[in-house]
């Protein structure tokens, strides 16, 4: 168990710094073991944001704490992809730019990963190979209708 | 293994059934406010068996059967399928395989596996080595970063053991 | 204390009702009192979206949590407009037409009330009447910029 | 009484002096993901007095002092001014009303209401009557719709007392 939890261990923090990378333009990731043994260690992250000070995740903004946890999840799926991914309104929070870094990731992993994300973003939907549209125009029911993207609105 | 699709019936705001086809790559799900995506990712939680209802968002258990509406008397259960396309992963000689839950007003629960009756503990086996067992970050709920962020080193760990 | 309190309580609970119904083109908004006497009591906040059933505040949807606040907000400067009032990102779980729907209760309250508003939605950045952009061109050194609408992106 | 202008230097990212000017009517502030859009609702939250430093983001007092960049060193001191145009509403015979606040990096804090030095409880009650008050909702920070929600009934009665 020790040893493949390290194997394990290893491999993510590497994908999380590569990923984190990529979604920041630069800057540093990392994971680290608290505590003395391995078997109850817990998780510490520590990021710092390219031409930042590494500082406390309670002082990072918004959107680069999201984007932290969207670097997590991409390492851990390229460590072992999983069947299928949800992902609510994960994009809420992020800028245009960031909103097409995310997308651009999302195209990448969806050749090992089926996604499935739900959105008020235009720039998701735009990557998306289906769109879904859920509606209540019935009271207090919903309903599936099908949707095409220019009708989708968005931002 | 691939997810093809999604059945709901009588789970919170589904009174009349939903189906969703699903295919490889990416599926985006868009709506107005209120209208029931956050609805459709709680029904998926929930038939791989999630068991603690303030994550499905609900007080108490049969918070997750249509409560009604101002047109529409409530329901007496609710139930949710997924299909999935078994390439090996799924440890079942089957192609096809189909999870079912349902739960009735009365309390009464139960799970299914291709139409036969089956227990919790047979859903959680099951997905165990797939990536989508419970401690799993395959299911990212609405505004859960703070959570994520927030959250315990030791309570981290669980994360990493579900993909080791 | 308890003459004004209950004056208070009671317009406030009165605006609620009127913003939430605007806000969200019907439905219901109460507060209540909790516990025994007024001077201890806590307030209980309930709410019916049009045709839904009236259930607990955890059962709403992220947008319409958001739209809650935001007609409890109203309520309170609609009592007693305050010089101004800072709202960080108080958008971003909302859809297009809620955005239109919270920028023409800006544009309202706008008259008593000067709003400062973080946002990265279009819809929202269109209601202001001025548009500061904020950037961190010079490593981890923010700087203000002065921006005009079509540049601002947003969506 | 209105909001005239807000100079901030060596509070979080700003290292450089920066100046904002307001008018009536709604002025939007936006930028990238981590450029300093919070960093400015934070400052004005601080100089009107708030002492909890989570409220701010914080761990310790001096994580509001410029921290340093990859090529800037650290400063000593945060300071950030407010300035009102007073038709009378705040309890002072000036017509321009400047509210500031410093911390040194030794931890030595000051208030300053147009020049002279005072206290936190004087900036307090010159506000206390005003809606911006330490209880009030004029200050939605970012992602707090579900503390507000969340909060305690008698939690939320400050919201009221405030208002009255
Ligand atoms: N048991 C139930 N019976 C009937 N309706 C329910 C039940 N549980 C939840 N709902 C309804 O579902 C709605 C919320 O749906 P959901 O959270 O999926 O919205 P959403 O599409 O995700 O919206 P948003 O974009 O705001 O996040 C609520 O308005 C609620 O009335
Ligand atoms: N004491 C400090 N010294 C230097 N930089 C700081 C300090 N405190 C915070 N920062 C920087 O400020 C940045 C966050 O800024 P802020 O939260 O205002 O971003 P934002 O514009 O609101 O972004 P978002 O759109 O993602 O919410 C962090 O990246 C952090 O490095
Ligand atoms: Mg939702
Ligand atoms: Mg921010």
């Amino acid at each position: 168990m020790t040893k493949e939890f390290k194997k394990a261990f290893a491999d993510i923090q590497a994908y999380f710094q590569e990923s984190f990378a990529a979604l920041f333009g630069g800057g540093n990731a990392e994971l680290s073991l608290s505590g003395e043994s391995v078997l109850e260690a817990g998780i510490e992250i520590s990021v710092q944001p390219p031409d930042k000070k590494r500082q406390n995740l309670s002082v990072l903004s918004g959107g680069e704490r999201t984007l932290t946890v969207i670097a997590l999840l991409f390492a851990f799926l390229r460590y072992r992809p999983s069947p299928f991914s949800v992902f609510d309104e994960i994009d809420a929070p992020l800028d245009d730019a960031n909103i097409a870094r995310f997308g651009k990731f999302l195209k990448e992993y969806a050749k090992h990963t089926q996604f499935i994300v739900v959105t008020h973003r235009r720039g998701t939907m735009e990557q998306a190979d289906y769109l879904y549209g859920v509606t209540m125009e019935d009271a207090g029911v919903s309903r599936l209708v099908s949707v095409r993207l220019d009708t989708a609105g968005g931002e | 293994m691939q997810l093809k699709r999604l059945e709901a019936y009588g789970f919170k705001s589904f009174a009349d059934k939903i189906e969703i086809e699903f295919h490889p790559g990416i599926t985006a799900i868009v709506g107005p406010n209120g209208s029931g995506k956050s609805n459709i990712t709680d029904a998926i939680r929930w038939v791989l068996g999630e068991q603690n209802i303030r994550t499905l968002r609900g007080a108490k258990t049969e918070d997750i059967i249509f409560a009604g509406s101002s047109t529409r008397k409530q329901l007496g259960v609710a139930e949710v399928s997924l299909f999935f396309d078994n390439d090996g992963t799924l440890p079942l000689d089957y192609r096809e395989v189909v999870v079912t839950r349902r739960l009735y007003r009365s309390g009464e629960s139960e799970f299914q596996i291709n139409g036969s009756r089956c227990r919790l503990k047979d859903i959680h086996q099951m997905f165990a080595d797939t990536g989508l067992g419970h401690g799993s970050m395959s299911i990212i709920g609405q505004n859960r970063i703070d959570s994520i962020l927030n959250s315990k080193p030791e309570e981290r760990r669980v994360f990493f053991e579900e993909a080791a």
